[in-house]
C-alpha cells in the first residue's frame, strides 16, 4: 500500500 | 521514530553544520574533498525528490530541506567562493568510478522499477561510498585537521546509529529495508579504520594521520 512505498527515513 | 535514529539524524546534521561553519569561518576548504561534497549534494538531491510528493512529518520535511540547502552551500563555498583554497592536487579520487557502478547497480537491484525508487536506490548506494574521496584525500595528505576528524566521526557515527535503528525497528515493528541496511553496513565499515585512529589518537589531542 502507499505506506510501505514511502521511505520514512532520511 | 526511535532514539537511535533521532541521535543519528542529529549527528548527521551536526557533521554537516560543523563542516559548513569550518569552511565559512576559516574561509578555506583546505583538506576538504570537494568531490565528496558534490557526491553528498547528489545523494540528497536524488533521495529527497519526494520532498514535494509525499509528506511524512514536519521533522522529516524540514531536515530534508536543511540537508539539501547545507549540501549546496558547502559545494558553493568550495567550488566558487573559496575555490582558491581548494586542494585540487590531493582531491584526485576518480568519482566517476563510484557514480557509474552505483548507477548501474541501482537499475539492477531495487525495490521497484520506477524513476523515483531507482533514484532513491542510487542515492542509498552512492551515500555508502561518497566519503571515499575524502578518506582518500586524507590518506594522500597523510593528516587531517581535528575539526575535519570530528566531522568524519559524526558523519560515520550517524549511519552506525542507523544500523542500530534498523535492528530496533526489525525487532519492534518487523520493518527492515535490506538495500538500506546492506549499504549502511558498507558505509559504516568504510569508516572503521578512521574510527580506530580517531579513538586512539584524536581523543588524546593528537593530530589524525592516516598511513599514507
Amino acid at each position: 500500500n502507499g505506506e510501505e512505498d514511502k521511505h520514512d527515513e532520511l | 521514530m526511535n532514539v537511535f535514529r533521532l541521535v543519528g539524524d542529529l549527528s548527521h546534521l551536526l557533521a554537516i553544520i560543523m563542516l559548513l561553519k569550518k569552511i565559512w569561518s576559516s574561509r578555506s576548504c583546505a583538506g576538504i574533498s570537494g568531490k565528496s561534497q558534490l557526491l553528498f549534494a547528489l545523494v540528497f538531491t536524488t533521495r529527497y525528490l519526494d520532498l514535494f510528493t509525499s509528506f511524512i512529518s514536519v521533522y522529516n520535511t524540514s531536515m530534508k530541506v536543511i540537508y539539501i540547502l547545507c549540501a549546496y552551500a558547502t559545494v558553493y563555498l568550495i567550488y566558487v567562493k573559496f575555490k582558491a583554497t581548494y586542494d585540487h592536487n590531493h582531491d584526485t579520487f576518480r568519482a566517476e568510478f563510484l557514480v557509474v557502478p552505483v548507477g548501474g547497480l541501482a537499475f539492477l537491484v531495487n525495490h521497484d522499477f520506477t524513476p523515483l525508487e531507482i533514484l532513491w536506490t542510487f542515492s542509498i548506494y552512492l551515500e555508502s561510498v561518497a566519503i571515499m574521496p575524502q578518506l582518500f584525500m586524507i590518506s594522500k595528505t597523510g593528516e587531517a585537521e581535528s575539526i575535519t576528524s570530528h566531522y568524519l566521526f559524526c558523519l560515520g557515527g550517524y549511519r552506525a546509529l542507523y544500523i542500530i535503528n534498523w535492528l530496533y525497528r526489525f525487532y519492534s515493528e518487523g520493518f527492515f529495508d535490506l538495500i538500506a541496511i546492506v549499504a549502511g553496513c558498507v558505509q559504516t565499515i568504510l569508516y572503521c579504520d578512521f574510527f580506530y585512529l580517531y579513538i586512539t589518537k584524536v581523543i588524546y589531542g593528537q593530530k589524525l594521520s592516516l598511513p599514507a
